[in-house]
């Protein structure tokens, strides 16, 4: 899980049963102390493995977004709850957003969830330390300017962060055969080529399947063009055919395109 | 409750602000919360610090879970 704290932003991403939807407004409130006033909230995650292992409210995104709406002040006014569909019904991918005003914001926030590691290199993630396990898999490799900060769980697991200038990006690992479990996420800039990115990351761990969900503000990004690039790159190189692909728009908080690849061998 | 293992799906919380002051005043806005009650808001989620990392720009923290 990681923690991201920016002047004027916060980001909080937490796996297992944590009861992440508790910390808004101890937040809202230490950030009023600062005289900093809540003006968008985004809360994003895929479908659970194990649903009914999950605590209330994350028992369901309806009670999800029952709790946000009563945390969140009125003055987000814009608001919009969707489940943006896959080829898998046990696949979706759930945002909840509100916002004072339209946030025009050039950056690209890529959410990438993997499942079905490769068993062999998914080996590199148990009784190592750290620096290792980040060596080892190649994870190094993904952004050659970033420093990583990483940590191996007992007796296995992975997280890092990694930082390069005023951008993120970070990766989690749950090794276990039968339950194993990846993601990947980075701020990227419309002028860049995610693809590649992308392939660097989805290439360490070589998954079965992939889901990609991409936010975007503004209107330099051309959604349409990204799309294929990624899916073109993650064909050609990793072997990954896109099986679904949607773009739903969240009033004042951009877009989001969520699109599911499976290994051309399953 | 069904038999499981560890759920890897994350849960992803963002929370942006603005200041109700000069901008030039406080530039470094949430960072100058302490970690006592960041830690604090941890303990509700259920989870804690394993590691930690800044530059100019932002904070970075591994957590458990």
């Amino acid at each position: 899980s990681s923690l991201f704290v920016y002047p004027t932003k916060i980001i909080i991403k937490t796996c297992g049963t944590t009861k992440l939807l508790k910390s808004i407004q101890p937040l809202i409130l230490l950030a009023q102390n600062l005289n900093l006033t809540l003006s968008a909230c985004r809360y994003t995650r895929g479908s659970f493995i194990f649903p009914k292992s999950q605590p209330f409210p994350h028992t369901s995104f309806e009670e999800e977004v029952v709790v946000l709406e009563e945390a969140i002040p009125l003055s987000l006014r814009h608001r919009k709850a969707s489940v943006l569909p896959s080829h898998e019904p046990s696949r979706a991918w759930h945002v909840f957003t509100a916002s004072v005003d339209f946030d025009s914001n050039s950056c690209v926030v890529v959410e990438v969830c993997m499942t079905e590691l490769d068993r062999f290199l998914s080996r590199s993630f148990f009784g190592r330390n750290g620096k290792v396990m980040t060596r080892e898999s190649g994870i190094d490799l993904i952004n050659a300017n970033a420093i990583v900060c990483d940590f191996a769980f007992d007796p296995c697991g992975y997280s890092m962060n990694s930082i390069d200038g005023d951008r993120y990006s970070t990766i989690h690992v749950t090794p276990e055969e039968g339950f194993s479990y990846a993601s990947f996420e980075c701020v990227a800039s419309v002028y860049e080529d995610i693809g590649e990115v992308l392939k660097r990351a989805i290439d360490v761990f070589q998954p079965g399947t992939v889901s990609i969900a991409t936010t975007y503000g503004g209107e330099e990004y051309n959604d349409e063009v990204m799309t294929k690039r990624v899916e073109s790159v993650l064909g050609k190189k990793l072997g990954l055919k896109c099986r679904s692909s949607c773009v739903e728009v969240f009033p004042g908080s951009g877009t989001v395109v969520y699109q599911s690849f499976t290994s051309c061998r399953k | 409750v069904d038999v499981s293992g560890f759920e890897g799906f994350e849960k992803r919380l963002e929370l942006r602000f603005f200041r109700n002051q000069d901008p030039l005043e406080n530039s470094m806005g949430l960072r100058l919360i302490d970690f006592e009650s960041l830690e604090k808001v941890l303990q509700t989620v259920q989870c804690t610090v394993v590691s930690a990392i800044a530059n100019k720009s932002f904070d970075a923290y591994v957590l458990s879970e």
